[in-house]
């Protein structure tokens, strides 16, 4: 069955939607079945693969509110042998629609399997919150989340903010839920706080943190304007090579490699 | 009476906090008596300047359940010569306990009324999202949003979504509300890509956009690890330099230089 991992971390722009799209192009590039669906109202893992979020037919809005089975919604990206199962901007209403659903933190988990016999791998990008949306997706991470930090201050001050987060999920929603590692993205090598914020987070979670550093690479800012991910964008760039090494760090770790 | 202004942004990262304090000290720097209210429960702009998040005695939390007025958990930085209204984690939760609470979005709003008449400036940093804390920060803000906007396409794509939110605050909650100006981040001459995004939002929002473009400068990464905003962690750097050129900017523009 299908590794189900949610990307989040409620700290904003710290390469959450960039970690997802560009794992989600290795792995699918290296015959892997992927689902990347997308919870974040601002569609930017949808746009960074050039689907248009005002309007695609369906979303993963519509799958939250029962509406759609998350299969009718799902977009085939056959050129990078991916699905997708797209965000819209409706999706910012869900939080406040479902606030009296029962339930309504299992949405997503439920949502998704029918799709567990199909995929090898479900990533699910996360918005930069940590409310029914980010909760839904952490519930339906069987494999816990991959937690991307980015190398500088401000990003790691949310970090203990979001692990008791993830404890309350296994507490009370789903005893799976766990951090399955943090990534450390944006490394500037021009500065010495990159790698005191790296060795920060080494010796507070020694057992958690990926081995590949994500460096600052100018080609993964520019890959979505093209509607592409690093892999197609800028294949020997710094930023495609770092999460080369990642997706296989992480195919290694989980026994599939 | 004071300018309020919320720093507002849904899209994370794209230097909400940043601008928010390098903006409050440079005009505290000028003797202008300055407000800054922390409405992100990750208390970004709070450990900016050195204030432990997890050990203040109260913050905007209390305030908006209304069990403390706004004087009473303001801190003052004599240094900086600014006050400070600190945020807790806490106030990831006021979303929660507030959504049946008649006129919720108004709190923020009408716990400044003691401080209008006190401060020349009162900035708001928000959460990047478009929630309760968000909202309850537009509705506050009399004199509109200040928009840090990343040069990066990610970030231009949340744009729309933000100016319709502020339009609904507009009709529904503050006739006031209003995009005060957009203000170019982490613009890097490296690529084109931060030319052809404030290329873009010039030609869609020509009386919008501010003057100055704030430059990407690793100083303004690092200033927040030493407790210190850019004015006196970093002076001389292209940091500082485009954010005194901001406020001097934003004071020539409400009349007050
Ligand atoms: N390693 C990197 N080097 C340079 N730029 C990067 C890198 N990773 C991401 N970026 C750029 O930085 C910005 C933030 O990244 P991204 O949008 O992936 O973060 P996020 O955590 O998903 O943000 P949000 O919190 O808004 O969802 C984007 O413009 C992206 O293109
Ligand atoms: N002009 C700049 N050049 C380089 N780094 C910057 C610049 N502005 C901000 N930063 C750094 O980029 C990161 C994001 O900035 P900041 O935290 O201010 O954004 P934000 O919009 O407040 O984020 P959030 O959405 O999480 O609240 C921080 O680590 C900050 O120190
Ligand atoms: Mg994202
Ligand atoms: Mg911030």
């Amino acid at each position: 069955a299908a590794r189900v991992y949610a990307l989040a971390n409620q700290k904003g722009g710290v390469g959450k939607t960039t970690t997802a799209v560009s794992l989600a192009a290795f792995l699918g590039g290296a015959g892997v079945r992927v689902l990347l669906v997308d919870m974040d109202p601002q569609a930017s893992a949808s746009s960074s693969l050039n689907i248009d979020k005002d309007s695609v037919p369906a979303s993963v809005y519509d799958v939250l509110m029962g509406r759609r089975t998350l299969r009718s919604v799902v977009l085939r990206n056959a050129r990078l042998h991916i699905d997708v199962a797209p965000a819209s901007p409706a999706l910012a209403n869900a939080e406040v629609e479902l606030v009296s659903e029962i339930g309504r933190e299992h949405r997503l988990r439920t949502a998704l399997e029918e799709a567990l016999a199909l995929y090898d791998y479900i990533l699910i990008d996360c918005p930069p919150s940590l409310g029914l949306l980010t909760v839904n997706a952490l519930t339906a991470a069987r494999d816990g989340a991959i937690v991307p930090i980015q190398c500088e201050y401000l990003a790691l001050q949310g970090l203990g903010h979001l692990l008791r987060a993830i404890n309350l999920v296994r507490a009370h929603l789903n005893p799976e839920t766990k951090v399955r590692g943090l990534l450390m993205t944006m490394f500037d090598p021009r500065t010495n706080l990159s790698q005191e914020v790296v060795d920060e987070v080494r010796a507070h979670f020694p057992d958690l943190v990926f081995g590949t550093v994500i460096p600052r690479n100018v080609r993964l800012s520019e890959a979505p304007s093209h509607g592409e991910p690093i892999l197609t964008y800028a294949p020997n760039s710094a930023g495609a090579v770092a999460y080369a090494a990642f997706a296989e760090e992480l195919l290694r770790g989980d026994d599939r490699m």
